[in-house]
């Protein structure tokens, strides 16, 4: 499903070079469950926004389906951007105006679902975090790990067969970790790929796989079940 | 040092009414060490505005220093904010077009610090979280932990002595995590005071003395050391 050869990522600052990737292989298989470790500033962020190409290698290859990225146009980047990837961001990038129901609505909007089937799926969604009786609140009306659920909602209203979570559970109590990990767990079940980034070891426990992640490189890459 | 008595905190949602805190009361006394723990939307980071001073309850009463909040002027407020009390925001909140040493200097700034001083100060702020050789990057190219550990600089720069840390380790690796609670320990052992909000038990449990909080109450308030 997803092939990175050779990837580099990096950033000039000045006269500095950062390398933010440094030379990461690796290869996932349609319906895997991954997590992926590492400190803080490791590249993890890095890593996720290549995969769910919204960021582009500065140097290396990239297959998704057997597609090289840097080849697709922009319409097959946009086709797998909001129909098959589900992307839960680190700092869950809310519409600040909108409510937590048009926020769970927009990639259904950019999949031309109507009106009325995509408010009962995304009331759907925001009951399955739990969030059923918020959905006219906005970001700035809900608690931290309340946007977090909103923004984990999003990326699972359009059914996603691949989904990436930056750190899904940082805002999150441990009860609510839990329900959210058993969510995940389902959507692995029916068959669909998660690549989650976390820094809990209780989180990257639940998953099959685990990429270690230091300075850039893969450290270390170990099947757990 | 702060008394809060019957503190009630409402929001009108056009026809619904959301008591995000209840009839809340306790003391801190000067250098206590005290972890707020309670699950996602339960009324932490409101009470962490009221007792910052960033917001006001609907009901109830406040006292800083023997202070009653309501009655203080925008000037006493002000030193109170800039001087006395350094927060860490649970979203951060830093300047997205200013530098990490920019941002870390802000406190400073409304300290009437010169120049020269304020650069050091700042400098050495950010070494002391790990971030010495991220000085010069904004926001945007930092990861979500090195913008956490920019935010809990920010904090401490001034030499606050009320500290009050909203999931200061929420984003951190746990390296880099018990890095940050060994400088809150350094602190604390200074005879400053130290309120953390947190999910973790594994923070939580490092404090003297841990409230409990549950829709919107207290449901439990405990000496631990
Ligand atoms: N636009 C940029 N310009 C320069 N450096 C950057 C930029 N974006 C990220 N970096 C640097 O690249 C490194 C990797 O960042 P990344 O966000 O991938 O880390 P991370 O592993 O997700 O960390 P965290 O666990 O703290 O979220 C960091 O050291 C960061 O400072
Ligand atoms: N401006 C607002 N208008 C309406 N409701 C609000 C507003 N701000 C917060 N709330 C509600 O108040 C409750 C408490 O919010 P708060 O941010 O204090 O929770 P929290 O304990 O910090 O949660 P978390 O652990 O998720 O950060 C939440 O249920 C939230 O939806
Ligand atoms: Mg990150
Ligand atoms: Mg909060």
């Amino acid at each position: 499903l997803i092939m990175m050869r050779n990837i580099w990522k990096t950033y000039q600052m000045g006269t500095e070079t950062l390398h933010a990737l440094r030379d990461v292989s690796f290869d996932v298989k349609k319906g895997e469950y991954l997590a992926i470790i590492g400190p803080s500033g490791s590249g993890k962020s890095t890593l996720m926004n290549l995969i769910g190409c919204l960021d582009s290698p500065t140097r290396g290859q990239y297959w998704i389906n057997n597609n090289q990225v840097a080849e697709m146009t922009d319409d097959e980047l946009a086709q797998i951007r909001n129909k098959e990837i589900g992307f839960v961001f680190q700092t869950f990038n809310l519409l600040a105006r909108a409510t937590a129901l048009h926020n769970v609505e927009l990639p259904l909007i950019y999949a031309g679902i109507s009106a009325s089937e995509r408010h009962e799926k995304a009331q759907a969604a925001l009951a399955s975090v739990e969030l059923g009786d918020r959905v006219t609140h906005r970001p700035n009306e809900l608690s931290g790990g309340q946007r977090q659920r909103v923004a984990i909602a999003r990326a699972l209203v359009n059914h996603p067969s691949i989904l990436l979570a930056d750190e899904p559970t940082g805002a999150l109590d441990s009860k609510t970790s839990v329900e959210i990990m058993s969510l995940f767990e389902r959507l692995h079940a029916e068959g669909n790929t998660i690549i989650i980034v976390t820094h809990e070891h209780e989180v990257a426990e639940r998953a099959h796989r685990v990429i270690t992640i230091r300075d850039g490189e893969i450290e270390k890459d170990e099947r757990i079940k």
